[in-house]
């Protein structure tokens, strides 16, 4: 199926992904 | 900890602010959120560095918008 991967989650001390596609 | 100030994000490349401020935001989501500190994090990320910086100063104001980042999780 089609799996929604929203919100990108945030973990403190690793690198943000979330915008990465900027 | 010292504040976070917009000179200190000036310094950083555009996605290390987002974590600088991530940072910041995530304790105190944790301390009212616990179990989804990390996705309302992220949510809120996508707002304005500006507007992230003043709610980082202003309780109210991120109470707000994680009242309003539960409701479209809950959705």
């Amino acid at each position: 199926g089609s799996s929604i991967n929203w919100p990108p989650e945030f973990h403190p001390g690793v690198p943000w992904k979330g915008l990465q596609n900027i | 900890q010292e504040p976070l100030t917009v000179s200190m994000l000036a310094a950083a490349p555009l996605h290390k602010q987002k974590q600088m401020i991530g940072e910041r935001l995530y304790p105190l989501i944790y301390n009212v959120h616990t179990q989804l500190a990390g996705k309302i994090t992220g949510m809120l990320l996508e707002i304005d560095n500006s507007e992230l910086l003043f709610m980082l100063e202003s309780p109210e104001s991120l109470n707000a918008k994680v009242e309003e980042a539960l409701a479209v999780l809950h959705a």
